[in-house]
Order: C-alpha cells, then structure tokens, then sequence
C-alpha cells in the first residue's frame, strides 16, 4: 500500500522534454531521509508539467516508495524510471511538509 | 571524513 497520508500528492509528469530536469538533494541516512526536489529546471519534463515544486519530498516513485533508501539508489530509480519506455510518463508521490514519515 | 548524517548529496535529472 501507498503512504496515502492526507499531505501526499500524486503528481504525474509526462516525459515531454529530453530530460526530467529536477534535482534531488537527502536520501536515507542523512538530515533529509526522504528525498527533496532542490531544483525545476526550465525546459525540463517536470517544468512542463507544472505541477512538481520545490520543496516537495517525493515519498514514491511509480508507486514503489523510496523509504529507507539511499541517495544513490533513490536517485537511481528516479534515474530509470525517466530511461523506461515501459511509460511514457512518471508519478511522483510527493509531500510539502519536510516530515520524517 | 564528516559523519555521514551531514552528507549533502544533490542529484540533477
């Protein structure tokens, strides 16, 4: 099941541009144990959609969680769900507030 | 090296 607390979001970004064009900074382990979008780069896949924002935790991605994950690995996921072409498209399940959850 | 709690990895897509 999904961490459908009453602060999540699902936020579905279609791969419109060649790159997602976001960072992110924490992973498991660090002061950030979830991971944060620190940048929306214009141009990018996610500037397009409009909808993801610094700031946000992203808690899932394409509804597998990212709880207890490293950046590397956090980071990896984001990374391959952008190359799949299983889907033309990524959901992010993302949180404004900076909770450890 | 610092303890790795205060790590500040970022990773651009």
């Amino acid at each position: 099941p999904g961490l459908l607390d009453p602060t999540s979001t699902l936020i579905r970004v279609m791969k419109s541009a060649s790159t997602l064009g976001i960072a992110i900074e924490g992973g498991a382990n660090t002061r950030q144990p979830l991971p944060r979008v620190v940048t929306i780069q214009r141009g990018g896949s996610a500037h397009a959609c409009g909808k993801l924002k610094v700031g946000h935790v992203i808690l899932e991605v394409n509804g597998v969680s990212l709880r207890g994950k490293e950046h590397k690995d956090a980071a990896r996921m984001i990374a391959e769900a952008f190359k799949t072409k299983e889907r033309d498209y990524i959901d992010f399940l993302v949180t404004e507030f900076n909770v450890a959850l | 090296s610092p303890p790795k709690e205060y790590e500040d990895e970022v990773t651009f897509f």
